[in-house]
């Protein structure tokens, strides 16, 4: 769920690469580093 | 490698905090460090990308793991897989170069390996990951670089001038020379230091340091030679400062005092005994400088020739009117010589004076978040080079009495909230400084 109390939080597609292959999941990830 | 043997010596955050089932003060809380800004959105249950040491593969590998529990810096973390068996957790510094957000073995081609205890737990392991993964939060992606650029932020640099306070004297100023700056900790030279070791150490935004030139404008004491006093007067007055020294607009600016009340000489109030930090005493104004400086001295002292008055800035939060102590249920200390219960109506009728009125003291109580019970590494302000494991003792709107364990409490030490001279949990080992751990008691057979 979206963090509620902060809207500089943004979803993120996030790449993941184990020994059984690549895949990518979402995230939330705070938006302070743009 | 000087980093590296710090981080050895350092004290053991992780333990004695799951031993002692306390709380550390939250990042945020101290405003001076770095990271506290965007610390709101580190949480429990985040999840990172840290190295698997659960692992016999010669080559360094790496798994994700979930942030169980925060104590300052640093993080408890649990691999993922290992549900709710806490057996190979282990405390991070959040801040350290080796902790990744999410992603970030995919793009820097670095192998996501489970660990070996858990390794059969699950057949399709990419299966489990998007389910634990699917809207979970993790690091900025910049965010170790935050950590950098916080750490490495600083105006002043070695070399730089200071006028800071006398540590042998302190009711007059000297001049010093950085020598040294850690996370924005400075370690000052006194300039007419006459031994090895005549040194002091003060956070950059101390209140005991001053930019070159102060002491002759505002009217404090100086030890210096006549040649610095002259080159004073030019640089003060017409902005000639040398390249190397410290200049006004490096310090914070100080606050006004509310309008239509000033400090006069006589008045007295309740202050934090600069000798001894763990009293608040009865004082008085000896001295009104200029820029709303005051020259406070402790009722009753027994020094010399105001040897021991101590300059406050009119909105110090160390300053407080009288009867705070009695209102917050806080022993105040009397004059040296009362004989009997002290009583400020007496008091003020015995010695003719009268109390600084009440609208000087006027002072905003800060949403600072600590807490009784809350770990934190504090500076002894008496010994300023060591930073030691510590208590938050008692919060009194935004003063705090901090503890140093193992320590009896007759050394605990008044600070306010915003002092530069608190830190997280943890900040010692990211700036690679040694931690003093608690006292150890030896027992007497």
């Amino acid at each position: 769920h979206m963090p509620s109390s902060n809207k500089k939080w943004e979803q993120k597609q996030v790449q993941i690469k184990t020994l059984e292959g690549e895949f990518s999941v979402t995230m939330w990830a705070s938006g302070d580093d743009k | 490698g000087n980093t590296k043997q710090n981080m050895i010596r350092s004290f053991d955050w992780g333990s004695y905090i799951l031993g002692s089932h306390a709380e550390g003060s939250p990042v945020a809380c101290f405003k001076h460090v770095p990271v506290s800004d965007c610390w709101e959105n580190i949480s429990i249950g985040m999840k990172v990308e840290v190295q698997n040491l659960d692992c016999d593969l010669t080559n360094t590998v790496y798994w994700i793991a979930t942030v169980m529990k925060l104590a300052g810096y640093k993080a408890l973390l649990r691999y993922e897989g290992f549900g709710s068996d806490g057996q190979k957790d282990f405390w991070i510094n959040l801040c350290h170069k080796d902790v990744h957000p999410v992603g970030w073995c995919a793009t820097s081609g670095k192998p996501l390996v489970p660990p070996k205890t858990i390794q059969h737990k699950y057949a399709d392991w990419k299966d489990y990951l998007v389910k634990r993964l699917t809207g979970s939060r993790t690091l900025p992606i910049h965010f170790y670089s935050k950590v950098q650029e916080g750490i490495s932020n600083h105006r002043f640099v070695k070399s730089t001038h200071v006028e800071v306070v006398n540590r042998m004297c302190v009711s007059s100023m000297r001049v010093a020379t950085v020598e040294e700056v850690i996370g924005g900790r400075l370690r000052l030279k006194y300039d007419d230091a006459k031994e090895e070791g005549d040194e002091f150490w003060c956070h950059m935004r101390s209140a005991l340091l001053h930019p070159v030139g102060w002491s002759l404008q505002v009217g404090h004491k100086l030890h210096a030679p006549q040649e610095y006093r002259s080159q004073c007067l030019s640089k003060t007055t017409m902005q000639k400062y040398d390249v190397m020294d410290a200049t006004p607009d490096m310090f914070p600016q100080m606050k006004n005092p509310p309008e239509g009340y000033k400090f006069q000489v006589g008045m007295k109030l309740e202050a934090i005994d600069p000798l001894n930090l763990s009293a608040i005493c009865v004082a008085s104004v000896m001295k009104v400088l200029k820029n709303n400086y005051l020259m406070i001295g402790i009722d009753g002292s027994i020094a010399q020739n105001g040897s021991d008055w101590f300059c406050y800035h009119a909105t110090s939060p160390c300053i407080f009117p009288v009867g705070f102590c009695e209102v917050n249920g806080l022993i105040l200390t009397p004059p040296r010589e009362t004989k009997g219960s002290f009583k400020w109506f007496d008091y003020l009728k015995q010695t003719r004076s009268v109390a600084a009125p009440v609208k000087l003291f006027d002072k905003e109580i800060p949403k600072h978040g600590f807490k009784p019970g809350m770990k934190l590494e504090a500076v002894d302000l008496m010994e300023p080079r060591l930073i030691c494991v510590a208590t938050v003792a008692k919060v009194v709107g935004r003063l705090l009495r901090i503890h140093f364990d193992g320590w009896e409490s007759e050394y605990d030490q008044w600070v306010d909230c915003e002092s530069p001279d608190l830190y997280p949990i943890g900040w010692c080992e990211l700036m690679g400084y040694p931690v003093e751990g608690p006292r150890l008691k030896t027992e007497v057979p």
